[in-house]
C-alpha cells in the first residue's frame, strides 16, 4: 500500500472515531444529520457484499470492512436512541435535516445501472455504493449551512471524512503508474466526492486553520 | 484493459 492509501484509510477511520467519541463524550447529537448516517450504512452494506463470498482479500481489508459496516450501524443506533434520551435535540435534528434524499437515491441508482463494471447484482450494488458515497454527505452539509453555527467536532468529522476520498485520488494515480490499472468508476466518483467537499474544505481552511495560525504566538 | 475494479480497496 502506498502512503496516500494508508493515510486515506486512517483519516476515514479517524472520522468515524471522532464522530462516535463526539456523541459519547458530549452526550449530544446536535448538528449531526441522521440522513447522512443512514446513507453511509447503505453505502457500506452494498459495497462489501463480497464479504459473503468468503474470498477475502486480506486480514486488513476484512477487518476494515467489518468496522465500517458495524460502526455506521452503531452511529445510527446512537442517534435513534437519542429519540428518548434527548427528545428536544432529536426533534431539532429532524427539523433541520430536511435534504431530499430520495433524489440522491434515485440518481445514484440510475447511475449504478448505467455505469458499472459488469451487469451483475454485486457489481451494480458496488457501483451504487460508490456513487452514493460521493454525495452522501450532502444532507450533512445542507444541515450545517442551514444552522449556520457548527460544533467544532462535527466540523473535524466532516473534514477527516472528506480528506479520506481526496487522498484516494493520488493513490489511484500512484497505482496507475506502478500497477498499470485504474478503476475509472471509483476515480470519477472520487473526484465528484472531492468537489462536493471543496466548498467545505475552503471554509474549514479559512475558519479552522487560519484561526489556529493566528492564535500562534 | 487498464480500467478495472480494484478489489483490495475499501
Amino acid at each position: 500500500m502506498n502512503p496516500f492509501r494508508i493515510l486515506g484509510d486512517l483519516s476515514h477511520l479517524a472520522s468515524i472515531l471522532v464522530l462516535i467519541f463526539n456523541i459519547k463524550s458530549t452526550n449530544t447529537i446536535e448538528g449531526i444529520s441522521i440522513k447522512t448516517q443512514v446513507l453511509y450504512v447503505l453505502v457500506f452494506l452494498t459495497r462489501y457484499l463480497d464479504l459473503f463470498s468468503f474470498r477475502l482479500v486480506s486480514f486488513y481489508n476484512t477487518i476494515m470492512k467489518l468496522f465500517f459496516i458495524s460502526s455506521s450501524i452503531y452511529v445510527v443506533v446512537l442517534l435513534q436512541r437519542s429519540k428518548t434520551t434527548q427528545a428536544v435535540a432529536y426533534k431539532t435534528m429532524l427539523l433541520t435535516d430536511t435534504f431530499k434524499v430520495q433524489y440522491i437515491l434515485l440518481g445514484t441508482l440510475i447511475a449504478a445501472f448505467v455505469i458499472n463494471h459488469k451487469f451483475t447484482f454485486v457489481e451494480i450494488a458496488w457501483s451504487f455504493s460508490v456513487w452514493l458515497e460521493s454525495v452522501a454527505i450532502l444532507p450533512q452539509l445542507f444541515m450545517l449551512s442551514k444552522s449556520g453555527k457548527s460544533k467544532s467536532l462535527t466540523v473535524h468529522y466532516i473534514f477527516a471524512l472528506g480528506l479520506y476520498r481526496t487522498l484516494y485520488i493520488p493513490n489511484w494515480i500512484w497505482r496507475y503508474h506502478t500497477e498499470g490499472v485504474i478503476d475509472k468508476i471509483a476515480l470519477a466518483a472520487g473526484i465528484i466526492q472531492t468537489l462536493v467537499y471543496s466548498d467545505f474544505f475552503y471554509l474549514y481552511y479559512k475558519k479552522v486553520i487560519k484561526r489556529s495560525a493566528l492564535n500562534l504566538p | 484493459s487498464k480500467n478495472k475494479r480494484v478489489h483490495d480497496e475499501l
